[in-house]
């Protein structure tokens, strides 16, 4: 029992720290067992260094920071477990622009492997998808889903330049 | 194995007939809030995770028919049917193409009582069915390949103990 | 003691209504105790109608509906005990471009009466306050925060004409 | 009575000294994840809200200090000042501008002791004075006038008896 979960660890951990890496351009992330002896009386803590900053626990990073590295979590899981079809309800919510890309970017190349249903307010999400639809209320108050999305009304949301005019 | 098309009938807030075609590969939704996107992931959970914990964010199944809106009545029951391609049958079922099929009917006698019915391929199936057929596929919704609106707040306030215990269903 | 309760009740019940009529464009939403006799011995429902909708309670609606709502009782309590200086993190997170849109315009017309400091991501925001600023990272890992922020950067957000193409 | 100035000095991620001027009426805060913002509302917080159970998100008043970033090596104390334009006296105080200043320092010789500072004007003060002074103005930081990120999800999240707490509190 205690062996099943070692391996199974050892595996999300690396999954885990090759994601992160790829959705925070360059930070480290990795996962640690409380009480690595006795795995069962502790639990799970992780750990993540954002690009230029120090190593920091989960409790400690700012909202999207955390949002983010939930995130990468849930990717390693699915690495490790893979399925036919994923479908994600809005989890680049909580993400700037930078961020929601690197996530869609993601989201994009694992559905070379598998069929994706995501369902997005972000248009940096909206842009890499092969399919697009929009579900809508009609006036008499039921949901209806159109095929023709207007992307144009959308526009590109970038977080502002820093320092630039 | 992918879903090649989704069709709903009285599911929630989606009072009539409706049929999404998918491709295979990234599909996009989107929409304003309370439009229905959820209450699409919510109609395929109905089909996939019979079983599944995972709240169709339903009190009871008769929730999920639709209820009725300013331009028509209440229904007495919805259908949702998922179909797959099984060309490359990864299903253990011998067709090209599979369709799960599940209904939930308000009974017309007895008031709070309600009937569920499964099919597949317009065979009449059981929970049991469905639950045996869909983990051999890796489908199932209780895995982490269904990530629901609002779960990624939920891992991030989860304690220690409670994240470990991710890696325990897993092992 | 519950006549305390029930003036307050009744106060910013009726803000409520007001302020979430006008959030949602004319939906209906209003407060009620569980135990209207013994209000200590019961909770607080909310109910609300999006427009075109039955009513619901709190917990059927969709998530960014939820959030308006919530965020409709939290105004309703400021204009019950109001302040000179009100401070907003990412509330508008959750919303579609047109409810966003709508809380923008609410924070804009508040802001002549208390100062108001708004963190947001949502360009619909950002576009309405009177001054803006940007923080940003170092390339040293250290907070700065930029006077010029640039907002062409951030196009404008809005939820996909349905049906048009 | 207005908010007409921030001064920060080696709090959370602000590893040096900014002024980040303000004026009446809307200003807004925007940037990447992670950048900052949220702790210019926990600098205005740790000011506002000696008393304040309203987490500045730190176990300790120690971590407000800067722990070091890979340009800048920790700092023994945090200095932030909150100045107000008094000039229609809300504030008890007897001039057109009121500086509220509070610092955290660690203490040089026993670890983990640390020293906090009160200062009104540039005059050593005390938590009770903030406190007293505060609830004068209403702008003290227990009120609903500070909606910290993640507040809009826990309002929604709470049960039907904590909501009436809410009302309970105001009451
Ligand atoms: N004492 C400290 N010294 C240095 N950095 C700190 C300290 N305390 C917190 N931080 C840093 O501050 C960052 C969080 O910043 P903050 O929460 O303000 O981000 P934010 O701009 O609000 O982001 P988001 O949009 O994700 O909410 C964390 O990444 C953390 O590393
Ligand atoms: N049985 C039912 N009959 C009719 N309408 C229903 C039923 N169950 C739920 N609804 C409606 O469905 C709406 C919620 O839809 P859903 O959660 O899919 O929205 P959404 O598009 O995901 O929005 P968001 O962007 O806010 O998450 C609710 O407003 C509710 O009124
Ligand atoms: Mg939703
Ligand atoms: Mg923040």
């Amino acid at each position: 029992k205690k062996y099943g979960l070692y391996k199974v660890f050892d595996a999300i951990d690396r999954n885990f720290q090759e994601i992160f890496k790829e959705l925070s351009n360059g930070g480290d992330a990795h996962l640690q067992l409380e009480n690595p002896d006795e795995p069962f009386e502790g639990g799970l803590i992780i750990e993540a260094r954002p690009l230029n900053k120090k190593v920091l626990r989960l409790e400690s990073l700012s909202g999207g920071e955390k949002s983010l590295t939930a995130l990468a979590l849930i990717f390693a899981i699915q690495r490790f477990d893979p399925s036919p079809f994923y479908l994600l309800d809005e989890v680049d919510m909580f993400l700037d622009a930078v961020n929601a890309e690197m996530v869609a970017r993601m989201v994009a190349k694992n559905s070379s492997y598998a069929q994706v249903l995501m369902i997005s307010l972000r248009k940096v999400t909206l842009t890499k998808a092969d399919q697009l639809y929009g579900v809508t209320l009609t006036g008499g108050g039921i949901s209806d889903v159109v095929g023709k999305v207007n992307l144009a009304e959308f526009k590109t949301e970038q977080p502002p330049e820093e320092g630039k005019s | 194995m992918y879903l090649t098309e989704i069709n709903l009938e009285n599911f929630k807030s989606f009072g009539r007939k409706i049929r999404i075609p998918f491709q295979e590969g990234f599909t996009a939704i989107t929409g304003p809030n309370g439009s229905g996107k959820s209450n699409i992931a919510d109609a395929i959970l109905f089909v996939l995770g019979p079983k599944s914990s995972k709240a169709i964010r339903a009190g009871k199944l008769t929730d999920l028919i639709f209820n009725g809106a300013k331009s028509k009545r209440p229904a007495k029951s919805c259908r949702v049917s998922l179909v797959f391609d099984n060309s490359d049958r990864v299903l253990p079922i011998d067709k090209d193409k599979v369709t799960l099929t599940r209904v939930v009917k308000i009974s017309p006698s007895k008031s709070e009582a309600y009937y569920s019915y499964f099919y597949i391929n317009g065979r009449s199936s059981s929970l049991n069915e469905f639950d045996q057929l869909l983990a051999h596929a890796r489908i199932s919704a209780d895995g982490y390949n269904f990530v629901q609106q609002g779960d990624i707040n939920r891992v991030v306030a989860m304690s220690n103990l409670e994240r470990r215990r991710i890696l325990d269903d897993i092992a």
